[in-house]
């Protein structure tokens, strides 16, 4: 998983 | 995860807790708009489907979850439980709601950062969360006695998505992350609807009287 995806949040 | 989301996501959780609280003691939902409420399970439908397309942690697959079902949960007493749906405010919140749904999806037609599906349904739960609290704060002004539960749910939703700003800041700089225009101006907007709320809130606080808003 990229950090830069903030996808990765709610 | 940093400090920023996590408070954003506690804050979050914590007013869903607040309000099923509130609902679930007192047994009523005065005070509260469904219209919001509606809005919010349809803000979570579209962001959240992704559970089905990609897994990031535990934490972030159980927070979904959860969000999804408190949000159906809450209409669901507000529109059908016997005692609560008596104690809701149909008369006063009038707000069309079902009308900013269709310009928020075709905005994440026009304004996304790539054309798929499930691109195009997050671009649109982030814009239709931006204004979702519209109908609440309506509410919110033509309501004569504020209670605490409803005003402290009120001042922890509006304050995660504050903290989440908190948090893209971070994430820009500490993790080079790229610039996520959409989610930082919608999540400005929606921060941004909150601030006659925050101020009637705080100066309610500090000078230690009831929350009113002034039409």
């Amino acid at each position: 998983v990229s950090s830069n995806d903030v996808k990765d949040e709610l | 995860m940093n400090i920023f989301r996590l408070a954003g996501d506690m804050s979050h959780l914590l007013s869903v807790i607040l309000l099923l609280l509130k609902i679930r003691t007192t047994k009523s939902c005065a005070g509260i708009s469904l219209k919001t409420q509606e809005l919010y399970v349809v803000v979570f439908l579209a962001r959240y489907l992704n559970l089905f397309t990609r897994y990031y942690s535990f934490y972030n697959t159980v927070m979904k979850l959860v969000f999804i079902a408190t949000s159906v949960c809450i209409v669901w007493y507000m529109r059908f439980h016997k005692v609560v749906k008596q104690t809701y405010n149909k008369d006063l919140d009038t707000f069309r709601h079902y009308v900013v749904i269709p310009p928020c999806f075709l905005l994440a037609l026009l304004v996304h950062h790539e054309f798929t599906v499930m691109e195009v349904l997050w671009t649109f739960s982030l814009y239709l969360e931006a204004v979702a609290i519209l109908p609440q704060l309506i509410l919110l002004q033509r309501t004569r006695n504020i209670d605490n539960l409803t005003g402290n749910y009120i001042f922890l939703l509006g304050a995660y998505r504050a903290l989440y700003l908190l948090n893209w800041i971070y994430r820009f700089f500490m993790e080079k992350a790229q610039a996520r225009w959409i989610s930082w101006i919608s999540g400005l907007v929606q921060t941004a609807l909150y601030a006659d709320f925050f101020y009637y809130y705080i100066k309610s606080w500090k000078n230690n009287e009831k929350l009113k808003l002034p039409a």
